[in-house]
Order: structure tokens, then sequence, then C-alpha cells
């Protein structure tokens, strides 16, 4: 699980059966005590493997809306929920949005997307990479970095500041830091439910496609290395974004997936307020 | 498949705001550890590693 705090942006990501909306009250209490007011909210979340164990109020996706929609001030009066589907049914999206201005204004900065990508049945060999040697002696963060270099994740950007853990017995979690961007990467490795994401923020300003559509596309190259770590059965993108070139964005993520032999099954697209457009792919490897 | 194990898929929660005067522009930066510890609490997860630069901090957190 990750936390990202900016001077006026927050972002908090947890895995597991954690209650994470419940901190939406304290949040908004502190940020106020800071002279700060909430502007935008969107909460995204994909299809549980586990939906039974989690607690209140994330029982349900309704039971989230509710909880959301009462924790928010009325100020933030655009408002929309929505599950993306696939043909896929363990990879489903699930997301809600809401701001104080009309869905015409964008957050964040236009030139800016995330990219949340899950991933499961993921190899065995590359999953293996994420367990705990019995008795290794070592403290999370000395384990975590073994992990990062032995799986190869410090290749996926080697300009970003890594801050990696590993848990016992197994599990994996990092982020990195490169400027004013975040990426993040979690794994759960057990066999039967193994999961992994990534995350990152880019700017359509960053990098385009080569002329001969080859893989000079920095964002590409991110996004190859990313899935090769875990060489996944299964895999969703989602891409956030306020620009008007989201469907140059989605177009370059199906582009990354062909070449490891990751075919589209999917692709749906809708629009949020807070959020702009969010598409929503899934891939399938050709080797299942 | 497992018939219960450890949730992998996470819930995601991203939260804008806007102010006057932020001092510093640090805004949410300037939050105490205790204070994020508090709201961590309420998620039910807690802080395990942390790095920071000139434009953000970010966390490990548990779970």
């Amino acid at each position: 699980s990750s936390l990202f705090v900016y001077p006026t942006k927050i972002i908090i990501k947890t895995c597991g059966t954690t209650q994470l909306l419940k901190s939406i009250p304290p949040l908004l209490h502190h940020a106020l005590n800071l002279g700060l007011t909430i502007s935008s909210c969107r909460y995204t979340r994909g299809n549980f493997i586990f939906p039974l164990s989690q607690p209140f109020p994330h029982t349900s996706f309704h039971e989230e809306v509710v909880y959301l929609e009462d924790s928010l001030p009325n100020h933030l009066c655009y408002r929309k929920a929505s599950v993306m589907p696939s043909n896929i049914t363990a990879h489903v999206w699930h997301v809600f949005s809401a701001c104080d201005q009309t869905p015409l204004v964008h957050f964040p900065p236009s030139d800016l997307y995330t990219v949340e990508i899950c991933m499961t049945e993921l190899d065995r060999t590359q999953a293996r990479k994420f367990f705990r040697r019995p008795g290794d002696g070592k403290t999370g963060d000395a384990a975590g970095k073994e992990m990062t270099e032995i799986a190869g994740i410090h290749k996926i950007n080697p300009n970003a500041l890594i801050c990696d853990f590993a848990f016992d017995p197994c599990g994996y979690s990092m982020n990195g830091i490169d400027g004013d961007r975040y990426s993040t990467i979690h794994v759960t490795p057990e066999d039967g439910y193994s999961y992994a994401s990534f995350e990152c923020v880019g700017s359509i300003y960053d990098d385009e496609d080569d002329e001969d559509g080859g893989d000079g596309d920095d964002f590409i190259r991110m996004l190859r290395r990313a899935v090769q770590v875990f060489r996944p059965g299964k895999v969703s993108v989602s891409v956030t974004t306020a620009t008007t070139a989201s469907h140059r964005l989605w177009a370059r993520v199906a582009g990354a997936m062909e070449p490891l032999g990751l075919k589209c099954r999917s692709c749906m697209a809708d629009e949020f307020p807070a959020a702009g457009s969010v598409v929503f792919q899934t891939f399938t490897a050709r080797r299942k | 498949m497992a018939v219960s194990g450890f949730e992998g898929f996470e819930k995601r929660l991203e939260l804008h705001f806007s102010g006057d005067d932020p001092v510093f522009n640090m805004g949410l930066r300037q939050l105490p550890f205790d204070s994020l510890e508090q709201i961590l609490h309420e998620v039910q997860c807690s802080v395990v590693s942390a790095v920071g630069n000139h434009y953000f901090d970010a966390y490990v957190l548990s779970e």
C-alpha cells in the first residue's frame, strides 16, 4: 500500500481488508485546519478477488458510493459513479468521482495522465522472487531492495529514486519518485490469487511514438518493462486523463502490450467529473 | 482459486484541495507525521517506509 502527499493533492492506495474510505473524514478535518478545502475526489478499484472478506464500507460498490456521498461536502456537487465492465469477469473497473466545478473545468492539469495496471495469474517463476527466504535475517527494507534488483524493477524507470519494502513471508511494495512524478508497484505473489499492480503518472508532452511506429517512447518502454517483470496471464489497464488525447493514449497502451503476447480483449471509455476520461482495457496472454 | 487469501486488488483514493495561502506552498505536506498516522489508523494500516523530494512525500504502508 502507498500514500503520496503533495501540497494540494493526496493519493492513498491500499490493498487487503483496509477501510480506505474511512480516511476521508479525518483528512478533510486536517486539511481544513491548514486552510485547504477539498475541490475534487476520485475513488477507483478493480474487482475484489475475495469480496466477502471486505469490511464496511467496502462490502459492495453501492455501499462505497453511499459512504462517499455522505462523507463529501455538498459543494462537490458534480458526482458520478460507474462500473466499467470487460469480457474478463475478474477485471472490472469501479470509478467514483466528484468535483466542485463544472466538469468542463479539468482536473488535474490537462497534460497529465494516470495509468493503473492490474495484473493477475502472474508467472510462477517471477512471482517466486517476491517470497522472503526463511531466516534471511534481513529487514523489510533490505529484503525489498534485493527483490527490486532481482526482479528487475529498478530498470523500469532508471531515473526514479526507489523506496521499497518486502513483507514477511511474502509480498512487496515500492514507490518510485522522479521529480514531481510517482510510480508504485504492489505484489501479492501467492499462487492461486497472485496479483501485481503498477501505477505511474505521465504527460502527453513527455514523449511521442517514433515516426516508424517503433518503441522509442519512454511511456511504452516503462509499461512493457513493468509487465515483463510479472508476465501475467490477465491484465487490465486504466488510463485517466483530462487531455483530449485519450484515444492516442489507449492506442499506445495496446501497442505496448501486443509485443508481449497480450491480446486486447475489451476497451471501454467513459467521462467523469474531476477525472476527465477514463479508458479501461483488458488483455489476456495468448499462451492461456 | 483459493477460498480465501490476501486481497491484492487495491482501493485508490485521490483528493485535490484548494486554499488561499498554503504556507510556502507546502499545504498538506505540513501535516505532522502523527496526524498522518492517525488518518492511516482509521484505514487499518501504518507507515513502514518513507521518501520525499522537493515536490512530494511518498510512504510505503503496511498491508
